[in-house]
């Protein structure tokens, strides 16, 4: 989902 | 993964690990805030809650295996090694972490995207790893002389930042990347709080100068 794309940030 | 985003990680990296290296082969850690150094400890713990539940790739669970050992390791070595802890600057130190975690916990189950343990512990991470290296800059304030390595460390440290605010500038053209208003002024915050340093690290090393603030 959008909202977990950037969690594949550190 | 884009060159930024690279470049970044790898910038944080090194700035851990020249951390790691003043500490463990000098065995001093004069002019580094165990204040600031507890709070990322406290970042990387919140951040990184769902990092044996949520799996994206070996590189990312590796560099968050590495940034909560280094900074725990960190912490160890500043309270409970004989000899480094000698070295710590405590009467200078005097920052209270509480300013710093409770605007920020209470900012974070206000403004957050969903209100779930999880991501309010998220959320909370990045407003407190924005503000985190505050007690550093501080007792860089205090300290008249700031040797090469704590200088080296904070330089790569405001570098890492700065790389990430191009890595999302990229992704944000190539891959209509959903735009997270909380990671990105987050992030502005945390990168605008090293202008001052930056133009006095860069003022001397123009002129070959040992790195001083004014007070």
């Amino acid at each position: 989902s959008s909202n977990d794309d950037v969690k594949d940030e550190l | 993964m884009n060159i930024f985003r690279l470049a970044g990680d790898m910038t944080h990296l090194a700035s851990v690990l020249v951390l790691l290296l003043k500490i463990h082969t000098i065995k001093s850690c004069a002019g580094v805030s165990l204040k600031t150094q507890e709070l990322y400890a406290l970042v990387f713990a919140t951040r990184y809650l769902d990092i044996f539940t949520h799996f994206i790739s070996i590189y990312n669970t590796l560099m968050k295996l590495i940034f909560l050992g280094s900074s725990f390791s960190i912490v160890w070595y500043m309270r409970r090694h004989k000899i480094v802890r000698r070295s710590y600057d405590k009467e200078q130190d005097t920052f209270r972490h509480l300013f710093l975690i409770l605007p920020c916990f209470l900012l974070a189950l206000v403004i957050n995207e969903r209100f779930t343990f999880k991501e309010v512990m998220w959320t909370f991470s990045l407003y407190l790893e924005a503000v985190a290296i505050l007690p550093q800059l501080v007792l860089l304030q205090r300290t008249r002389n700031i040797d090469n390595l704590t200088g080296q460390y904070v330089f790569l440290l405001g570098g890492y930042r700065a790389l990430y605010i191009l890595n999302w500038i990229y992704r944000y053209f190539t891959e209509q990347h959903f735009v997270h208003w909380i990671t990105w002024i987050s992030g502005l915050v945390q990168t605008l709080l090293y202008a001052d340093f930056f133009y006095y690290y860069f003022h001397s090393w123009k002129n070959n100068e040992k790195l001083q603030l004014p007070a």
